[in-house]
């Protein structure tokens, strides 16, 4: 049996929205630790990481390890179903082909259910091991969302480099060039505002911006987005879930012939 | 000119 019951319905909401564009179908696991995800998009190029913790729950019960293996964009569907004020319940019995979504309205006088079926998906687990990044870099996320949404208009690859001058994001297409640079600003009114570079070697990666535009689809979860590069690695983004987790997009690096 | 990795490249199943 598996019962979570969400607060914050909007959350699970905003989650689906960042994802379900990336990812066609995905196992979503429960365990004491909590409700997560890991996928990859078709090309195997992405990968995302879910974790929405148990204590972030009101209620979370689950009773037995499960997975569930759901269509994205129905499960979206469904949750679109759902007030931005609503409490959701994920509702599962043990061996059972469905998953129950109920939305309880905040003064209680609406309840609804919607019943999904749930799919076989096979899909390989990766281990993703602890790593030490060259750079890090903490920024507003909007100011992310904007940078890679304007950077497409010119190219479809962006290069990140990361120097003691400040981040530098920079594309070529056919009409031209790009370049933007964002140095460490960590002296802003509101914390949420800064940019804050660490950097422990100079590093430089290139990336395609129609998946670093689809993860920019998470900016509504959190205002700082958070960025991992080493030479070695996919770049992880990371959008922090208030109080609950993370939702964590790692993206291969596009490399010299 | 670039080619793209893959996930895989990088981490290995679990």
């Amino acid at each position: 049996m598996l019962e979570l019951r969400l607060l914050q319905g909007s959350l699970l909401k905003k989650v689906l929205e960042s994802i379900k564009d990336l990812v066609t179908e995905a196992n979503f696991d429960c365990s004491a630790t909590g409700f997560s995800l890991q996928a990859m998009d078709s090309s195997h190029v992405a990968l995302v990481a879910l974790l929405l913790r148990s204590e972030g729950f009101e209620h979370f019960r689950c009773d037995r390890n499960i997975s569930m293996g759901m269509k994205l964009v129905n499960m979206a569907m469904m949750l679109k179903c759902a007030g931005n004020d609503d409490i959701i319940t994920i509702k599962a019995d043990d061996g059972g082909d469905t998953v129950t979504f109920m939305f309880e309205s905040p003064n209680q006088d609406k309840i609804a259910d919607f019943e999904m079926k749930l799919m076989n998906i096979d899909s390989e687990h990766l281990g993703i091991p602890e790593a030490e990044y060259q750079a890090i870099v903490r920024m507003p996320s909007s100011e992310f969302a904007r940078i890679c949404k304007d950077l497409s208009t010119i190219g479809d690859t962006v290069i990140i480099s990361v120097t003691k001058e400040g981040v530098k994001f920079s594309t070529k297409g056919d009409i031209g060039t790009a370049n933007i640079v964002c140095r460490q600003n960590a002296t802003v009114d509101k914390p949420e505002d800064a940019i804050i570079i660490e950097m422990k070697e100079p590093v430089s990666l290139t990336f395609a911006l129609r998946y670093m535009n689809s993860f920019t689809k998470a900016t509504p979860l959190a205002n700082i987005v958070t960025i991992s590069l080493s030479s070695e690695l996919p770049v992880v983004v990371e959008y922090k879930i208030a109080e609950m987790g993370y939702i964590r997009f790692y993206l291969a690096p596009k490399i010299e012939e | 000119h670039c080619l793209q990795s893959r996930i895989s490249d990088y981490f290995s199943r679990d």
